[in-house]
């Protein structure tokens, strides 16, 4: 474990607090893509098979265990909780995200680190977390000016890989072995897929305005 | 000691 590590898994947590307050705050889920939560959830279950099966930390399992059941918990909300259902943006939430999850699949089966079930799963839910935030993106653009808690969960989120950026980085440069690619590039696509969002983000933070994403 | 191809990531 490294200090950049540790930084992106509780900036990563920090997103899923923000996100966990302002539905359990508001009652509300309004600029939030379900489908993104969705696809996240398909990340965790689909990285963390190990779960059961290894012990690597306390914290590691902890927190593989916090990361699966937020995830799950999120998109229940989203879809049962009387009054948090109420206030999804159903018509604006409309991208097709099981293509992602079909390229991310096809892509691992292609290129991953050895051909077993756990490998390929690992290596699909990291091209899947890459495109994960695509179909948040889009809602926020459709959806006009976003709310704090919403700007702040997402910037949470495309901070945390940009931390592991660093971490792989760390360990490239301290460590012998390092075959961590997959991660790696993957982890900086995910990250560039945030470009924009982080400098209008800034913008409004600059200018202590609303954050507007262009349509 | 885990090899690398053990992902001891998150």
């Amino acid at each position: 474990m490294n200090i950049f590590r540790l930084a992106g898994d509780m900036t990563h947590l920090m997103s899923i607090l923000v996100l966990l307050l302002k539905i359990y705050a508001t009652k509300s889920c309004s600029g939030i893509s379900l489908k993104t939560q969705e696809l996240y959830a398909v990340v965790f279950l689909a990285r963390y098979l190990d779960l059961l099966t290894d012990f690597f930390s306390l914290y590691n399992t902890v927190m593989k265990v916090v990361f699966i059941v937020s995830s799950l918990a999120i998109v229940w909300c989203m879809r049962y909780h009387r009054a948090v259902r109420r206030t999804y943006d159903r018509e604006l939430d409309t991208f097709r995200h099981y293509f992602l999850i079909l390229g991310s699949f096809v892509l691992a089966l292609i290129f991953h680190e050895k051909f077993t079930v756990r490998e390929i799963f690992w290596a699909f839910s990291i091209y899947l977390e890459a495109v994960a935030i695509l179909p948040q993106l889009v809602l926020l653009q459709r959806s006009g000016n976003v709310d704090n808690l919403t700007g702040q969960y997402v910037f949470f989120l495309g901070a945390y890989r940009g931390f592991y950026i660093l971490n792989w980085i760390y360990r490239y440069f301290t460590e012998a072995h390092f075959g961590r690619w997959i991660a790696s590039i993957s982890g900086l696509v995910q990250t560039a897929l945030y470009a924009d969002f982080f400098y209008y983000y800034f913008l409004s933070w600059k200018n202590n305005a609303k954050l507007k994403l262009p349509a | 000691y885990f090899d690398y191809d053990y992902h001891d990531e998150l």
